[in-house]
């Protein structure tokens, strides 16, 4: 069924765990530190405490039937690799393993399993924040279109949308305004924006960059 | 200057290192273990072992005049919040430092420092890519309004963006469309989207997954 089979309740695992529960999904974990397990038994359903990951244990608790896998087990490599490979050979659709360095990696994706690299790529998604905008929330979506939250100053408070006139003047489009973190999308040219209303915006780097600039 | 310091050289700081580099931009790095400096030292220019990171040697590489400083020290938390405290201390405009849990992290935010958490916010993108089918990348703004990227499927191939409607039937409105990575945001009814589009959206999460339904 299109269940998920964590193995490895970490910071990584604990984190996709409670999020897959939010969105509906159905989560089995397996861990094998019990007070792991006793912290989050009023948030997670299908959770086993386990000695070791062995078949037995991946029939028993349902993983063997999972659509998807995720190995989380972190500093054990050696129970990172051996448990991911028993997942593959129980024929789970999609594995995915969480590697520590490059050549885990490699050995994770020889086997048959999708490698992630947590730190690395959050390190990767925090320089190009940092680079673009200076804010903590933005995504790059293709190298000429990139989307930002940028929080308005007094510069822009009280003024019309039509007044400030992003598109013209910044080549940017509004795409929503969030104010006291409700999301207004229909903006009309006479809307007025206040200091503090973040205005979600898209374009290129290079206008994004302006505009932040004229908001200091 | 528009510097960046950076202190630790794990795996989260030296991609960080990696990919500010990368942008061009002056990257400084301190580190106590000099094995991990030397493995990079064709790669990055400004790095420094040292025994400890005291001010002395926070003015003698520049970081005290970075405008940007991360502490990417993860065990020690002791030496994190007291190397993010003097960062503070030295006035460095914006400090960001890795959290290793939640207390962690706001003891960072209270000494005025932007804490980030690199497993927890890797689970939870992993879990919302892994939750939408065909769904690239996700940003929830605030609760009403998330914006997704959306590869079409032949689901929806051939047809104008008029025809699909998405406004009506979907309540999504289009950001962008980005096909062979360079965005199209000039979007006119008769446009009509190919298989691989892809289609940026914006609009509440249960619109964003009903359209991900229709697009299996
Ligand atoms: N063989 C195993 N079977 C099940 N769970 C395991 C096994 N080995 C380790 N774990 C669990 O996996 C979790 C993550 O492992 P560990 O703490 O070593 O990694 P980490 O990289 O520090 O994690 P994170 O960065 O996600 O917090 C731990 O809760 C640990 O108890
Ligand atoms: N006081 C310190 N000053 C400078 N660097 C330090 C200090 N303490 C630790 N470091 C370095 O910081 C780096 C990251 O720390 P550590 O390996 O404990 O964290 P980690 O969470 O496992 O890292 P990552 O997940 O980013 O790989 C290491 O290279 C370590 O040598």
């Amino acid at each position: 069924p299109d269940a998920y089979g964590i193995i490895g309740l970490g910071r990584f695992g604990l984190s996709l765990a409670l999020e897959l529960t939010k969105a509906g999904k159905q989560v089995i974990v397996l861990e094998i530190e019990e007070e792991k397990l006793n912290a989050v038994k009023d948030q997670l359903e299908n959770i086993y405490p386990v000695k070791a990951v062995t078949e037995e244990v991946l029939h028993e608790s349902g993983i063997s039937h999972c659509r998807t896998a995720i190995v989380c087990i972190g500093k054990d490599i050696e129970s990172n690799i051996l448990v991911t490979m028993s997942l593959i050979e129980l024929g789970i659709p999609r594995v995915i393993a969480k590697a520590t360095s490059v050549n885990h990696g490699k050995v994770l994706e020889h086997i048959g399993a999708e490698a992630v690299f947590p730190e690395v790529e959050m390190g990767e998604r925090l320089a190009r924040s940092l680079v673009s905008t200076g804010t903590l929330d933005f995504l790059e979506l293709c190298e000429d279109f990139s989307i930002a939250n940028i929080s308005l100053t007094r510069a822009f408070a009280n003024r019309s949308v039509e007044e400030i006139n992003l598109r013209k003047r910044f080549h940017l489009n509004i795409i929503v305004i969030i104010r006291q973190k409700r999301a207004i999308s229909e903006i009309l040219p006479n809307f007025v924006v206040e200091e503090n209303d973040v205005l979600v915006v898209g374009g290129t780097n290079d206008a994004i960059r302006k505009f932040e600039k004229a908001n200091e």
